[in-house]
């Protein structure tokens, strides 16, 4: 569909993606996580959309398997929300996915 | 107004009192953490009860100056939101405050 494509233009364009609701703290948590490490991810916060919005989260859902928010992308592979990403920021696995997608 | 009185008797009859959306993973935790510290507080989800939530997040806001979730009360003193409620118990102050209200 038109929207599967706008998807995959979008993380296979940008190194960081992270699709995000204005008013989520996990949201934000992860955005502040990015911020600190001096990356600038894409944000798409879906409630900012209009009727778009729910139309990218069922896209986003039927492509990831995730309904919910934060959805984070790293050099076009999907991460997971905002457990995922911390777990692999306190491994050291975060950092190296970073700099192999040229986000650092 | 009436919504005042409902939330002032609900904060004054129940130890512990949350306010929360099903969906937000904050409000998740926070509950968490009361069921691991033996807690069983009385939830209230704001978004299963129609048009009456947004008029009880209103009201909590009028009554604490806070518009988010999740909202809690303890032995009817008002809280504030999960970074308070872990901070509280990271620093030793919940668990006397708990004790205080007959919640344990
Ligand atoms: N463990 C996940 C939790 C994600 C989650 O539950 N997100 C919530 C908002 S905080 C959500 O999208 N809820 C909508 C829903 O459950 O339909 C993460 O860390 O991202
Ligand atoms: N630091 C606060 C953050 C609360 C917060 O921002 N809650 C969000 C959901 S996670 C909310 O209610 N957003 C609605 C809004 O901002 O209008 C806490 O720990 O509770
Ligand atoms: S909506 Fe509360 S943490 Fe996401």
């Amino acid at each position: 569909s038109g929207l599967e494509d706008t998807v995959k233009k979008t993380i296979s364009e940008n190194p960081v993606v992270v699709y995000s609701k204005t008013w989520c703290s996990y949201s934000s948590e992860v955005k502040s996580l990015f911020t600190r490490l001096g990356v600038e991810p894409l944000v798409i916060e879906l409630d900012q959309l209009g009727s778009e919005g729910p139309q990218l989260q069922t896209t986003l859902e039927m492509l990831t398997g995730q309904h919910t928010v934060p959805n984070v992308f790293i050099g076009g592979k999907h991460i997971g929300g905002c457990t995922d990403t911390i777990k692999l920021h306190q491994t050291g696995e975060l950092e190296p996915l970073l700099s192999e997608a040229g986000a650092t």
